[in-house]
């Protein structure tokens, strides 16, 4: 696994690469120089994510960009913030599917006094009300709605005041939120639907 | 809305149906005939799913066989069973998208001697090992797995011999089921990844 810090020059390498028109091909001493680091740090910071230039024929503009911008969307953590620590929202900060590398839950918003303090999954639950000052410090990108639908829309607002770039939302109401933020609405009976049209199938047949 | 007995002629109307070659017109009184019944009911009951075959041109069987299948579908109730009333199977037993018209949770069962006799959502926990003899007296045709990962493949055998058709499995392990029960697994961290991979794009565009 690359250490974190590579992943970081790669992302100022593709910064770089941006200003460079596609059809160019870079020798490793030309890139190094234009990114200001060696071609050996270049050479060494791509072999992490297995892709191994041939010495002497330089790289390819296009599928450089390419390729970083594939491996920077692999390699980024996401951090996250739940809002609506009920069942739902408990049984989401305990599930070891959201603890893998790449999605980490980091904050966790309600709005119940008996809740707010205590610790769940390692995590200490804080007032709903915070939201718009902590995500920013902690560089959260995405929201998960775990709460009533009477109350989403008004989570989602806060969310948004706390500069998230994504909503994971579960609760059953419309939620409206300007064009940048990405939502995904999560409905458990989809995939009930699709299980029962299988099986109606089978049946009919 | 259709009554429930409009509902069980169709898939009377249908096995009859079975029986004839796709290429033929069936006048409603022949189309009668065959079924057992008046042509007037047969208009009826397929009037109540907005079907209105026009009197003197008869019934191509191919068409209605297709609209009677897809109708079936429809309009089939089905009986959940789940399994592991803990925090996300308690969210699923309160949530209002598993109790529209078309999916019903009737039992849920758990291991917990704390649990069972309980009631949630209106419905009595019952003990695990009572599967096998209450799905089919319950007519339950889809089980919901919501137990921890190492017991979930001894729930999904317990499910299989109480008759379902169907499992919608939760718990993130492999389960093996014989060919003819469908299996469905849940992983909401695929959503996640769904949105990231939306919220990469705007980046780096
Ligand atoms: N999408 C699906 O498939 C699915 C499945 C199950 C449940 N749900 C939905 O998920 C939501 C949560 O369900 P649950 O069973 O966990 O409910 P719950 O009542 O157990 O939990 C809701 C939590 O939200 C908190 N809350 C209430 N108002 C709040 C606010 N203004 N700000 C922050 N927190 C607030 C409550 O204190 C509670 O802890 C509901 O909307 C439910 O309909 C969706
Ligand atoms: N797929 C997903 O996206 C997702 C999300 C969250 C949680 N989960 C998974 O869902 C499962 C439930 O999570 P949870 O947070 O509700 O756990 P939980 O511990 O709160 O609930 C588990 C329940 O199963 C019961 N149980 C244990 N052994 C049993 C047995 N042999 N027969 C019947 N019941 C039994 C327990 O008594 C308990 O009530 C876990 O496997 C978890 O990993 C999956």
């Amino acid at each position: 696994k690359a250490p974190e810090v590579a992943v970081q020059r790669l992302s100022l390498y593709l910064r770089t690469l941006k200003s460079i028109p596609d059809d160019r091909v870079l020798s490793s001493q030309k890139f190094a120089e234009l990114v200001g680091t060696t071609d050996n740090q270049i050479r060494k910071d791509l072999s992490y994510f297995g892709w191994f230039g041939i010495r002497g024929q330089g790289y390819r503009v296009d599928r450089l960009k390419e390729e970083i911008t594939h491996i920077l969307t692999l390699n980024r953590k996401w951090r996250l913030a739940l809002v609506g620590v009920g069942k739902l929202g408990s049984a989401l900060l305990m599930y070891p599917g959201f603890r893998k590398d790449k999605f980490q839950i980091k904050l966790a918003f309600d709005s119940d006094p008996e809740k707010i303090g205590k610790t769940i999954g390692g995590i200490v639950i804080q007032d709903v009300e915070k939201i718009p000052e902590l995500l920013p410090l902690n560089k959260i990108k995405v929201g998960i709605i775990t709460t009533p639908a009477d109350v989403a829309q008004d989570v989602a607002d806060k969310l948004i005041r706390g500069k998230v770039k994504g909503i994971l939302n579960f609760a059953p109401t419309h939620l409206v939120v300007p064009g940048k933020v990405k939502l995904k609405n999560i409905d458990l009976s989809i995939p009930l639907e699709i299980l029962s049209f299988f099986i109606s199938l089978e049946k009919i047949a």
